[in-house]
């Protein structure tokens, strides 16, 4: 475990409470893209399958647990609790344009053509495109509500700090996990668009980021 | 022979 990694966890998981805590409180789930939280979910799932069958730490199964939960929660909210405030007609991204690509490369590119790895895999490039109905979502309304915009700064910082990560284990231990570091490096770039208005919009203390 | 790559990140 290194600083970076400690506050890519960290960051992920402020995204998460933000996210879920916003929801909670304003009661409503309006700006937010359902398809992109059930994506989430299932990243987490098709990922932590390990969660019963190998220890790392209590750190890590700790964090699984409190990951799956969160987001389980998070889908919760917004398709049961807040479904009548489900903002429907802007959440249109085909997430099937997603996936297909998604598990045809998993079974393409993979560390072993085990079920247990392809999932993994799968998990890894569908983490990196689980954010596009979000940010389609938000081009389509021209906008988003500050906290919004929040929760995507730390859920971008999160893979960018595990970038830094990647690089620090390279120089100090030899590690290398290309399909992580390949996937994390797309991730991360398609947020650059959004972090540019984040700093130049909402940093100036607008109360919402509207699109040019 | 490493039957399965572990995976130490979250």
């Amino acid at each position: 475990m290194n600083v970076f990694r400690l506050a890519g966890d960290v960051s992920h998981l402020v995204a998460i409470i933000i996210l879920l805590v916003k929801i909670w409180r304003s009661k409503s789930c309006a700006g937010i893209s359902g398809k992109s939280q059930v994506l989430f979910a299932l990243v987490f799932t098709t990922r932590y399958l390990d969660l019963f069958t190998v220890f790392i730490s209590a750190y890590n199964t700790i964090m699984k647990v409190v990951f799956l939960a969160m987001s389980y929660a998070t889908v919760y909210l917004i398709y049961m609790r807040f479904r009548n405030m489900y903002d429907s007609e802007n959440d249109t991204f085909r997430v099937e344009f997603l996936l297909v690509p998604v598990i045809g490369l998993s079974f393409l590119e993979n560390y072993a053509f085990t079920p247990l790895e392809i999932l993994w895999t799968f998990s890894i490039f569908l983490e990196a495109v689980a954010i596009m109905p979000q940010l389609f979502m938000i081009t389509k309304t021209g906008e988003a509500e500050s906290i919004t915009t929040h929760y995507l700064f730390f859920l971008g910082l999160y893979r960018a700090l595990y970038i830094a990560n990647w690089v620090w284990r390279y120089h100090t231990e030899e590690f290398f996990d290309q399909i992580a570091v390949v996937s994390g490096v797309v991730q991360t770039i398609f947020y650059c668009d959004f972090f540019y208005l984040y700093v130049t919009r909402v940093l100036r203390g607008k109360a919402k980021m509207i699109l040019p | 022979w490493q039957s399965r790559t572990l995976h130490d990140e979250l």
